[in-house]
């Protein structure tokens, strides 16, 4: 493996964003790009990051493997590179290492460092290929203040998408509380903008803990799609440039 | 109330 991504960023801002959530993962190498999948230990949320090969150049994978490794090993490592490096992956067949070479695109420092492999038995779960009844496009900053906010109330929030708009709603022991917001252009701003794509009424219930654990990964695109259907988990996606993406699978909470 | 489900209610093992 041979993979060089213009910003060592971002790579730092996805594992900033999942490291909460789960430990020790694999990065699946194969030539269409970098995959991770990975549950929370409660198994209640999903983490599905892929990078793929045009968000590198080059890009060259020639065998697939997979590089187990411990997130906060490699955030560790990560830090050490400054804010506009350049950073190349490389892995060697059957590795013992990953090896991470940071470069400065204005001047001649360039740093190495190699982090141990893990090998991490996980299983691949199969996601269905969903035709989701709402598809809702947002800030992704007003999401993450929606999430934050409500959670101040109580540890569950109930999703319901109709034709009105999106209503976001929370009820504790101190009292109860809601956010709807409907469909908005902003020409000048369109990272401001609110997209609600509707097929039939949906409302779900979710944890916020996982939810606002979910947000952190904000800095890494302006807006955030929701996806849901009921009875099924909700996708939160955070879109990257290339078609990347990082995304969040949060199982429902069900019953009476 | 309502019970958490599991993403393994949902998502087959591979």
């Amino acid at each position: 493996l041979e993979a060089r991504l213009e910003q060592a960023n971002l790579l730092k801002k996805v594992v900033d964003a999942i490291k909460d959530l789960v430990q020790d993962c694999n990065f699946d190498c194969n030539d269409s790009g970098i995959a991770l999948q990975a549950m929370d230990n409660s198994h209640v949320a999903l983490v599905s990051m892929m990078l793929k090969s045009e968000s590198f150049s080059p890009f060259r994978c020639d065998r697939n493997i997979a590089l187990g490794i411990n997130l906060t090993s490699l955030q560790k490592v990560l830090r050490c590179a400054n804010s506009e490096d350049i950073l190349t992956l490389k892995a060697e067949d059957a590795p013992d290492v990953v090896n991470l070479v940071f470069e400065s695109a204005d001047s001649d420092r360039l740093s190495e460092y190699d982090i141990k492999l893990m090998d991490i038995d996980q299983e691949h779960l199969g996601i269905p290929e969903t035709e989701y009844a709402a598809n809702i496009s947002m800030p992704s900053a007003e999401f993450q203040k929606i999430c934050r906010d409500l959670m101040a109330l109580s540890e569950s929030v109930a999703i319901e998408c109709t034709k009105e708009g999106v209503k976001f709603s929370c009820n504790g022991d101190i009292g109860s509380g809601s956010v709807t917001l409907r469909s908005h252009t902003n020409v000048d701003k369109p990272e401001n903008n609110v997209e609600i794509d509707l097929t039939e009424p949906v409302a779900l219930t979710f944890s916020l803990k996982y939810l606002v654990n979910f947000c952190k990964a904000s800095g890494l695109s302006g807006q955030v799609k929701l996806c849901l259907s009921n009875e099924v988990p909700l996708l939160v996606e955070y879109g990257l440039a290339s078609n990347s993406y990082l995304r969040f699978y949060l199982a429902p909470k069900i019953g009476d | 109330g309502k019970g958490q489900s599991s993403i393994f209610s949902f998502f087959g093992k591979k």
